[in-house]
């Protein structure tokens, strides 16, 4: 269980509870439940509403956003908690993986509100497309964040699979700042096994896990790009930030 | 830990997803 890629025997029970606590995590914290979204009627924003959306101010529609974004960050720093390992950590660490990690693992998330074939998003009560983000005048970050949730929901991950990837995600050893990597890396290690067992059970073969891997560096591209995108409107609203954001959204992107 | 105040709270209660 130390690194070796096939698990002995005596680790695979080990693996199992992994899985199976980090699934009940998942599944406690993830804002919407099976059940409520197999009753949401996938219903789209009509076009006035779209358009009402898309003439908001730029500040009004940025506040909505940072919003709905610190909602599902809350879930997530839930999620992080119940994750084996983490609340064993120092409190600087947990600060550090939830800073550079709680976006990432919302954008994970999105994948189970987004819509392929009609390219939307679950967002303010319906399901809504790249055009509703118009006003926040970031259309090449928002159609990143669409082509990402697109590509994450071909990969059709179980719920199981979905947690352990979160898990993976949060848990980054490489992350700067951090005061105790070596405890990181042994979690973010014992949770790959986990995926990597979970998908073998699951017979989907290694190249899911790779395909995985090379998400972890779209997510960082894409939270990078938000961060960019939120300096760039801090320069020109500073009292909006200051004033209207939510405190949560300015401690974790604030700088 | 004044510059994350919210997130020492949150990583400190025992909140529920019901109570966010």
């Amino acid at each position: 269980s130390d690194g070796d890629a096939s698990p002995t025997a005596s680790s695979v029970a080990e693996l199992d509870h992994l899985a199976h606590v980090t699934s009940r995590s998942h599944l406690e914290t993830c804002q919407y439940l099976r059940e409520e979204l197999q009753q949401m009627s996938w219903q789209n924003f009509l076009q006035d509403e779209v358009e009402s959306y898309q003439s908001k101010p730029r500040e009004g529609m940025w506040q909505l956003c940072a919003v709905k974004i610190t909602e599902a960050i809350q879930y997530v720093v839930e999620f992080a908690k119940r994750i084996d390992g983490f609340m064993d950590l120092c409190q600087n660490d947990q600060i550090v993986l939830l800073k550079a990690g709680s976006l990432e693992v919302v954008f994970v998330r999105m994948c189970r509100v987004f819509d392929s074939q009609n390219n939307t998003v679950y967002f303010d009560g319906k399901f809504a497309g790249p055009d509703v983000f118009k006003a926040l005048g970031c259309d090449d970050l928002i159609a990143s964040v669409f082509d990402f949730a697109k590509s994450l929901c071909s990969l059709h991950l179980t719920e199981d699979e979905l947690a352990l990837f979160s898990s993976f995600v949060l848990l980054s050893a490489d992350r700067t700042w951090l005061q105790d990597k070596l405890q990181v890396e042994k979690l973010q290690q014992k949770t790959h096994l986990a995926l990597q067992h979970v998908l073998q059970k699951n017979q989907r073969g290694d190249g899911v896990l790779h395909k995985l891997r090379c998400k972890v560096s779209a997510l960082r591209s894409l939270c990078s790009r938000h961060t960019e995108k939120l300096s760039a409107f801090r320069a020109v609203y500073p009292d909006v930030v200051r004033t209207h954001f939510p405190p949560l959204y300015k401690e974790l992107f604030g700088g | 830990k004044e510059k994350h105040k919210i997130l020492h709270q949150l990583l400190q209660n025992s909140t529920s997803p019901v109570d966010l």
